[in-house]
């Protein structure tokens, strides 16, 4: 564990929670993609499936716990206890696009063929992608809460940290994971736009709102 | 080897 990590993982934490907060809130989860959040929980049951397998730390078996009941929790918020706030209207992203070509990267890039790894690097792909459907949506509202804008600036700094952590992995330990760093270069790099923004406009007090 | 057959992060 490092500094990098482990404030990446806080954020990730985080970023759940200010989600959390906005729905309970404002008892809403308008502006929120729920294909995206299904997305989420997809991600983590594939790769958090080890949990039955490897033994790592308490810290990582807590977090894994914590990463799939809380995304299965915000799905069912969104589609049962806050369903009339949904919007699928503006939720068009087609996720189809995105789960074959994982599911087919997964079964050609992979460390081992093997159900395990197959999953594992299918969640990996699944990732760096799976925040599309969100951005879309936010594209075709044109604006966002400002505690949505926070939940996913932390979203997309997870990642971003998580970066930091394999430059100072691969320089410490010697650490080298090629899959999980072509898909963090890619999942960080879709927020760009989105960073920006939260940057001159967020942060200086004003409201998310993308030119017209 | 090319990859772990355990992954340690989240």
């Amino acid at each position: 564990m490092n500094i990098f990590r482990l404030t990446a993982d806080l954020m990730h934490l985080a970023s759940i929670f200010i989600l959390l907060l906005k729905i309970q809130k404002t008892r809403s989860c308008a502006g929120i993609s729920f294909k995206s959040q299904l997305l989420y929980a997809l991600v983590f049951i594939t790769r958090y499936i080890d949990l039955f397998f490897y033994w790592v730390s308490l810290y990582n078996t807590l977090m894994k716990i914590f990463f799939i009941g809380s995304s299965l929790y915000i799905v069912y918020l969104m589609q049962v206890k806050f369903r009339a706030t949904n919007d699928p209207v503006l939720d068009t992203f087609r996720i189809e696009y995105l789960l074959a070509p994982c599911a087919l990267l997964a079964l050609v890039a992979n460390y081992a063929f093997t159900a395990q790894e197959i999953l594992w690097a299918f969640s990996v792909y699944l990732e760096a992608g799976a925040i599309l459907p969100q951005l879309f949506m936010l594209q075709r509202r044109g604006e966002a809460e400002t505690i949505t804008t926070h939940y996913l600036f932390a979203l997309g700094a997870y990642r971003g940290l998580y970066l930091l952590n394999w430059i100072y992995r691969y320089w410490a330990e010697g650490y080298v994971d090629w899959i999980a760093w072509i898909a963090g270069l890619v999942q960080t790099g879709l927020y760009t736009d989105f960073f920006y923004i939260y940057y001159t406009k967020v942060l200086k007090g004003q409201k998310f709102e993308l030119p017209a | 080897k090319n990859g772990k057959a355990h992954h340690d992060e989240l």
